[in-house]
């Protein structure tokens, strides 16, 4: 989706 | 081994409800604390967090740390067959490749058991950092699905701005625009009825309707959630599960267009 961040760029692998 | 008794089987059926539309299989991460499972959907929009403590199970025995593997789909055809009164019992040998789901009637009359085989699942887990949220908005559960729903039908972004008034939350697409305002309750007489705002600063963030939509399939497990929003940061929308536990869930913000 256009504009939809992901969550992953938030939170990070371990 | 592995053995986790539930008395309020229902519990655990409505949980299932809660994943299954978000996720098609998770880790269930056992161990003597309890039982906890973190995934995130197909996308990776948004991330699903489960805590079951062991003090809320009528029995709880994990002689190991165990991760079972599980295809939700099926997991909740087995837990489809389950009463509401039903008590659940969750059992696995120690690195068993199958997990088993026993159903008692109240009156023991009828007993149930089904055999499900687990999942390899390398599922390594985020870091969630703990946050100290700008806004913490608490309100009836049933209000919450009831205003994605409602909202859902103008678009497919849902903006929700908390100031010291209140929040509110809109919507705008092809057919217009909604807007639904929801002011701090004055008395607070019935503690699940309310809406309690806690902010620290204003925030207003977009979210992607359909998410949201799919964590109000929670919405029968509490009767009140709680979302907590700062600037920049995924939104929390939490629901309590009684006395045994939580399932939070964390939505990625769209970017403001």
């Amino acid at each position: 989706q256009q504009g939809q961040r992901l969550i992953t760029s938030f939170f990070s692998k371990p | 081994m592995f053995e986790a008794r539930l008395l309020q089987g229902s519990l655990l059926k409505k949980v299932m409800e809660a994943l299954k539309e978000l996720l098609n299989e998770a880790a269930w991460d056992c161990s003597d604390a309890g039982i906890q499972l973190q995934a995130m959907d197909n996308s990776h929009v948004s991330l699903v967090s489960l805590n079951l403590r062991a003090e809320g199970f009528d029995k709880y025995r994990c002689d190991r740390n165990l991760s079972m593997g599980m295809n939700l789909g099926s997991m909740s055809k087995i837990l489809k067959c389950a009463s509401n009164e039903d008590i659940i019992t969750i059992k696995a040998q120690d690195n068993a490749d199958t997990v088993t789901f026993v159903f008692e009637s109240p009156d023991q009359d009828k007993v149930s058991d089904y055999e499900m085989k687990l999942m390899n699942l390398d599922q390594e887990h985020l870091g969630i950092p703990e946050t100290d949220y700008a806004c913490t908005i608490r309100l009836p559960s049933s209000e919450f699905a009831r205003i994605c729903r409602d909202l859902s039908q103008f678009g497919e972004s849902m903006v929700i701005s908390c100031t010291k008034e209140g929040v509110r939350f809109s919507a705008t697409g092809d057919i217009g625009t909604g807007n639904i305002k929801l002011a701090q309750s004055a008395k607070v007489d019935k503690e699940e009825e309310a809406v309690v705002i806690e902010m620290q600063e204003p925030v207003s963030l977009t979210f992607a309707c359909r998410y949201l939509n799919s964590f109000t399939k929670a919405t029968s497990l509490s009767k009140s959630v709680q979302l907590s929003m700062s600037p920049e940061v995924p939104l929390v929308v939490e629901y309590k599960i009684e006395d045994i536990g939580h399932v939070r869930y964390y939505l990625a913000p769209k970017i403001e267009d």
